[in-house]
């Protein structure tokens, strides 16, 4: 069913997805080829022509937009440093120390606000947060779509 | 909602979801449909806000975050059985998976024609969003919110230009991006550091790195012109994804086995620009061999 990326293990997904009765359930069309987590055609293909997207968030903000950057911070794919570093980068003024959250009791990683943009980690977490620290990640989601504390 | 495309059954669920759940297909640019997975929350579907979510990679899919992620529910390990996930996003809000960019999942083209780029994906995530909205109207009112990870950090930002500045009425009110790649630069530069204060090499690498890499204080990881230095770089990422660890999560072990197989290059690829996998021309905590697993 072809290749799938290291250290991680989608076969469950991967052979639910592609029953039969799955895909009629989900509607789609036999004419369609097996679902595979990943596409190599797509991404052999790729042409990124955003090296950094500091331009579009400027704008998105300027908009009034809210937005939030979290990262797991045992990652090493997109490490917490990185999208820190680019928060920071921004220019924005700070509007809050950085200072840590707390989840069950725990503290869950840390934040800091630069007016509508939150930074923040989720400790302990990898790449896909929501899968490594599902609580905390809830916690995390209702905050920003609230826009209440973290 | 836009009938033809509810799921009121599957297989493998044993337990009946309180919430509604659509699958279908919407129309991106001609001749290019992307596969959606939409489910209402589980607590106000007229209120609560809808949330789009995207997978990164280029080239992965957002079924991966609705069955491993944050979905309402997963898939045991048997493959054939679902159990439902206690911390779901769409406990709280209406959430849409988007299979994207054609060619990824089941989304596909007509003309099995794969190549895209960032601008490309995002103009059709836009027009699939706008064919969302079509099918399913009374969403418009929602707070909408987009959600990116990983390469999802290049994708939810363009998107979100484009609902922010374009004319369909959406009522858009942010957008987050988890573990994502912002800058290309920033993500090599940090690594080194990442890697270096979470022990993953000593002070050899360390000091050489700071001497062919850095001056006067100021370091250059990422493009730098010393050949010396580069190689230095690269002897450090080998270290972070061609030593045996795991490069989503330091601390958790490598599911899957060895790293060497096509997928993986392509992925850090995209994720590292700079990194030519050489040989180890430095010699790392005693001779670290590729063959740990």
């Amino acid at each position: 069913l072809g290749e799938v990326p290291p250290c991680i293990n989608s076969t469950a997904q991967i052979t639910w997805l592609n029953r039969g009765d799955v895909r009629k359930a989900l509607h789609i069309p036999d004419t369609l080829p097996p679902w595979d987590l990943c596409s190599d055609a797509v991404g052999e293909q790729y042409t990124n022509l955003y090296p950094t997207v500091k331009d579009v968030y400027l704008k998105l903000l300027s908009l009034g937009l809210r937005a939030l950057v979290y990262n797991g911070d045992t990652d090493m794919a997109c490490n917490f440093l990185g999208d820190q570093w680019f928060v920071e980068d921004l220019g924005l003024k700070a509007t809050t120390k950085y200072q840590n959250w707390f989840h069950d009791d725990q503290i869950a990683g840390y934040y800091q606000q630069f007016g509508n943009i939150t930074f923040l980690t989720v400790k302990g977490a990898g790449h896909m947060v929501p899968q490594w620290a599902p609580g905390p990640a809830f916690h995390m989601f209702q905050s920003f779509i609230t826009n209440g504390y973290y | 909602q836009y009938a033809p495309d509810e799921v009121t059954y599957l297989p493998g669920m044993k337990f009946k979801p309180n919430y509604r759940q659509w699958s279908g297909f919407l129309q991106a640019q001609p001749g290019k449909y992307l596969h959606y997975w939409f489910v209402t929350s589980q607590r106000d579907p007229v209120k609560d806000p809808l949330v789009l979510w995207l997978n990164g990679g280029p080239g992965c899919s957002s079924l991966d975050g609705f069955l491993s992620e944050n979905g309402p529910f997963h898939v045991n390990d048997n493959g054939a059985t679902l159990y439902e996930n206690p911390f779901s996003w769409n406990k709280i809000a209406n959430v849409l998976y988007l299979e994207s960019p054609a060619g990824v999942g089941y989304s596909y083209s007509d003309d099995q024609k794969y190549a895209t780029d960032d601008d490309q994906v995002a103009d059709d995530n836009y027009k699939a969003l706008q064919s969302f909205f079509a099918k399913f109207p009374n969403f418009t009112q929602n707070e909408f919110f987009i959600f990116g990870e990983s390469y999802g950090g290049i994708y939810a930002p363009t998107l979100s230009l484009r609902v922010a500045t374009g004319a369909a009425k959406i009522n858009f009110k942010g957008f987050s991006v988890g573990n994502g790649l912002s800058s290309f630069a920033l993500n090599d530069q940090t690594l080194v550091y990442f890697g270096y204060y979470h022990g993953l090499f000593g002070e050899d690498l360390w000091r050489d790195l700071n001497t062919n890499c850095c001056d006067k204080g100021n370091c250059n990881f990422y493009n730098s012109s010393s050949q010396t230095c580069k190689t230095l770089v690269n002897v450090a990422f080998g270290i972070v994804y061609n030593s045996g660890l795991n490069e989503y999560a330091l601390y958790l072990d490598c599911e899957v086995g060895r790293r060497s197989h096509k997928g993986y290059e392509r992925t850090m690829s995209h994720l590292f620009k700079n990194y030519k996998k050489q040989p180890h021309t430095h010699k790392v905590s005693g001779g670290v061999s590729s063959s740990i697993s």
